[in-house]
């Protein structure tokens, strides 16, 4: 389902490029649940971002649900982002000025899902990641493993066929990120393709297979 | 050095107050290294906002150094502020416009520190957290890790008393945590109060004494 071919990635911010991803080539069959790890500034975000439809490569390809997503445009990258992937930034992303609800609800009023079964929907994502009583807080009125959980409600809705996650734990209590984790199983036995980055390796564990990201490169830890 | 005296906060952003903390009297003595664990909306954050002075309580008193800040102005909070305490925030809140040196000059700006030291101890703080190769990087040029890094770096430089920590090592790597852990442990060696909410066992087992926080009240974990 993704296939990555020496993709590589850099920035050029300051008047030397600098390589971030090299070369990397990486196959992630459907319905598999990985688990990516790495130092800080390593490239997992960038990876993600990659995965995601979020960010092109500057050179490589790759192929995404058999189409070579590497030479579509913004607007079919941007249906396939709504439509087929869920993402769980590492810094949540949500929007300041809209409540939960709203938050949870936006990537369904994008796909023309009508109000009734949004509304739903959306209430059935913020019970899942125990969030019920927070309907109408704003993001400055929750905590921040709240924010993050509700980042996490927002990439469920439109029922995507991957799921990618930035460290989707990172802000919460070991209780509160295996309850998370153990959502994240439901919705592979579901049949979701689920791509993780975390820190943490009892979190990592809840995945089939780790992959180690390293100076721009990526290698295979324990496959299950 | 730090007293908490019956100490509540609730919101009122609702028709109804939501107690947050509730009746919290804590002792915390010069030099102790603490670690805050609890689920996620218990309270951790609010405490830490308290006793790092960037919020007052509804009821109680707060003895800081021997001084009631809780019945201190604005502008006597920020000095206590500026001067004797160094935050770390668990969103990190750097200045998206600023580059990393920069944002870590800042509270030096405001105490009025001569720009030539100003410089030296800025660079001396990023390299302490492994970032000396990324001074001139704005947020958005920096992976999750470095900007909680950045964070860290500028709770340090105008080496206050205490070190208020909330989650400083959640977007942070195994290995990058644990020398952060190592860095708090000499901070603290030099005679430091460290007080610092994590998730994670294995990080709060740099800590002295441990703290729970559960449904807004604080409860003793070991102390060592
Ligand atoms: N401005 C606000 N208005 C209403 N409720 C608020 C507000 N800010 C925070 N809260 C609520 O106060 C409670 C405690 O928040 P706090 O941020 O202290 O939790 P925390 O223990 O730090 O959680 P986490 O581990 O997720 O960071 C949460 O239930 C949150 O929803
Ligand atoms: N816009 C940019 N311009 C220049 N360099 C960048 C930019 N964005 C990211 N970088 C650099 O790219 C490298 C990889 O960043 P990335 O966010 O992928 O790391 P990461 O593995 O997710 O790190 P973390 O674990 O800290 O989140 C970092 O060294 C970062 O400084
Ligand atoms: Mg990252
Ligand atoms: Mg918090």
């Amino acid at each position: 389902m993704i296939q990555l071919r020496r993709v590589s990635k850099s920035y050029t911010a300051f008047a030397h490029a600098s390589v971030v991803l090299r070369d990397v080539t990486l196959d992630i069959p459907t319905g598999q649940f990985v688990a990516i790890m790495g130092p800080s500034g390593s490239g997992k975000s960038t990876l993600l971002n990659l995965i995601g439809c979020l960010d092109t490569p500057d050179s490589g390809t790759y192929e995404l649900f058999g189409q070579h997503v590497d030479q579509m445009s913004e607007d079919q990258l941007s249906m396939i982002r709504l439509r087929r992937i869920g993402f769980v930034f590492q810094s949540f992303n949500l929007i300041p000025r809209y409540t939960a609800l709203h938050n949870v609800e936006l990537p369904m009023i994008y796909a023309r899902v009508d109000p009734a079964a949004r509304t739903r929907r959306a209430q059935r994502a913020l019970e899942l990641v125990g969030l019920s009583q927070k309907l109408a807080h704003k993001p400055s009125q929750l905590s921040g493993g709240q924010q993050q959980r509700i980042a996490i409600a927002r990439a469920l809705v439109n029922d995507p066929a991957i799921i990618v996650a930035d460290e989707p734990t990172g802000s919460l209590d070991s209780t509160t990120g295996h309850e998370i984790m153990h959502l994240f199983r439901r919705m592979h036995a579901a049949g979701k393709t689920i791509v993780m980055v975390t820190h943490e390796a009892d979190i990592a564990a809840y995945a089939q297979r780790i992959l180690y990201v390293k100076d721009g490169r990526v290698s295979e830890g324990v496959l299950r």
